[in-house]
């Protein structure tokens, strides 16, 4: 494993870190898009089936149980929980998840490397991580004023795809033979869906603005 | 083992 790599994974990790504190410390889930956090842990579920027939490292397999644990407990939290549940504001988050998922599945049943189950699973999951996040930037997009960790759990969550985009470089370099075409093109779209959410994050911080993008 | 491309990455 290269230093992107892990720097990628880390940063995954402190994103989902952020957003449990905000959850927690605020108890309000305002600005936050379930509707993102659903697909999440469909993606995880989805991708990590492996976790019951192939082992790689411990590594890996605390990452993938803790990315699977951490979106079912921030889902657990918007829905459930007595008084987060009520900072909801499901009239705002409205994103049609089908549109994404459905599109994702038909692809995935028609590019991918084995027809089978759990490879058709897995690249669907592929898919779907590069436009999960799109009912979170809408959401940011009707909220004046995202709030800073909200904010900083956006701009974490885009810093972890762009480091995974250095991770690959590095590998094409130093491995040879090494070669993941749907996880590279899927991984371009969704680090490039970040951009203008990078400009508009950046420029507040700079000029120690609130966040507030452009509808 | 990693028995088909990618998925030693999370």
């Amino acid at each position: 494993m290269n230093i992107f790599r892990f720097a990628g994974d880390m940063t995954h990790l402190l994103s989902i870190i952020v957003l449990l504190l905000k959850i927690n410390a605020t108890k309000s889930c305002a600005g936050v898009s379930l509707k993102t956090q659903e697909l999440y842990l469909l993606v995880f579920v989805t991708r990590y089936l492996d976790l019951l027939y192939s082992y790689i490292s411990l590594y890996n397999t605390f990452m993938k149980l803790f990315f699977i644990c951490s979106s079912g407990c921030v889902i657990w939290y918007i829905r459930e929980h007595k008084t987060v549940s009520q900072t909801y504001d499901s009239a705002q988050d409205t994103f049609r998840v089908l549109f994404l998922a459905c599109p994702c599945m038909i692809l995935a049943l028609t590019v991918n490397h084995d027809f089978t189950v759990t490879e058709v699973l897995w690249t669907f999951s592929i898919y779907l991580e590069a436009v999960a996040i799109l009912p979170q930037l809408v959401l940011l997009q009707r909220t004046k004023n995202v709030d800073t960790l909200t904010g900083n759990y956006v701009f974490l969550l885009g810093g972890y795809r762009a480091l995974y985009l250095l991770n690959w470089i590095y590998r094409i370099l130093t491995e040879p033979g090494y070669r993941q075409w749907i996880v590279w093109i899927s991984g371009t779209i969704q680090t490039a869906i970040y951009c203008d959410f990078f400009y508009y994050y950046i420029k507040s911080w700079r000029n120690n603005e609130r966040l507030s993008l452009p509808s | 083992m990693v028995d088909f491309e990618g998925k030693d990455e999370l």
